[in-house]
């Protein structure tokens, strides 16, 4: 199934921004927490 | 009047778009200040000990640490060629990239929280050129955003 | 008379917005440029890691996974559901396409 933003969060190696693994962070933190 | 308001429109998005470009040029900074202290440190290190670490003690840049519980059951499966990975977690998991670990280890200069001491300012400044410097000045103070209004 | 000021005050102004947005291009591009030289295995790229113990004294949590890939490899982290037995999965996917992937297990016990 191909993926929609809704189910995947995705960082590239030298081409992403730090930023994109914070988002991933808290994405985990907030799904643990529901 | 309208030729009046367009022309605020314009500039309000010329504002924005500079913003974002300053705080890019920021992170580019401290990546530029991070890296080289990293290789001179290495490099002392290396000097001193006359020999260059273990390959299997260091993790070569690019990077990334996935940090979770010792009681975390980690699941992996792996392609033949290494080429790709699947991990799975019972637990939570946090990712940093090499850019975080250097700033944790002090390589930023303690830009990246705006407490830099005068000692790693000078050091900063050093690491970039010249026309960057105010940049780095205004970044050890905390507060980039006045950069743009510094220069107009 | 004031509209005409404001007018004339704006259009300087992004006058200096043009040439200050044409400055901190070259400024990024040039800062990039330096840093794949830094990166380069030529000049300092030799120099670019990290040990082990750098990277436990910087984490607070005891298991690590340091994962050391191909610039482009793609890494992918699926919204965590909950399992059959109610239990929630959180997930890593890791896809290169230039090289193979390295991953260490670092446990600071």
């Amino acid at each position: 199934s191909c993926l929609t933003p809704q189910t995947a969060m995705l960082y590239r190696f030298n081409g992403s921004p730090s930023k994109s693994l914070k988002d991933i962070n808290t994405m985990i933190k907030q799904r643990e927490q529901t | 009047a309208q030729e009046c308001q367009n022309l605020e429109v314009e500039r309000q998005r010329r504002l924005e778009r500079i913003k974002q470009k300053q705080s890019q040029l920021q992170e580019l900074i401290l990546q530029q200040i991070a890296f080289k202290n990293l290789v001179q440190r290495n490099r002392q290190n290396e000097q001193q000990a006359t020999r260059s670490p273990p390959a299997n003690s260091v993790i070569h840049l690019p990077f990334i640490i996935v940090n979770t519980s010792k009681k975390t059951v980690i699941d992996c499966s792996i392609s033949n060629d290494k080429f790709e990975y699947l991990f799975n977690f019972d637990n939570t998991f946090e990712i940093h990239d090499d850019i975080e670990v250097l700033k944790r280890m002090g390589m930023a200069c303690g830009l990246e929280s705006g407490n830099c001491s005068p000692e790693n300012l000078k050091v900063a400044r050093s690491l970039v050129p010249k026309a960057l410097e105010p940049y780095v000045t205004e970044m050890a103070q905390g507060s980039i955003n006045s950069v743009y209004v510094a220069s107009t | 008379k004031e509209v005409l000021e404001r007018l004339k005050y704006i259009k300087t102004d992004i006058e200096d917005l043009k040439l200050k947005e044409k400055e901190l291009d070259q400024q990024k591009m040039w800062l990039q440029q330096s840093i794949r030289s830094i990166m380069d295995r030529t000049y300092g790229g030799r120099f670019t890691y990290v040990t082990h113990e750098d990277i436990c004294n910087c984490f607070a949590r005891d298991t690590l996974l340091a994962i050391q890939a191909p610039s482009g490899t793609q890494l992918e982290v699926p919204v965590p559901e909950k399992g059959h037995c109610g239990q929630k999965k959180y997930q890593i996917s890791l896809k290169s396409r230039s090289g193979p992937i390295h991953v260490l297990l670092i446990n600071k016990e």
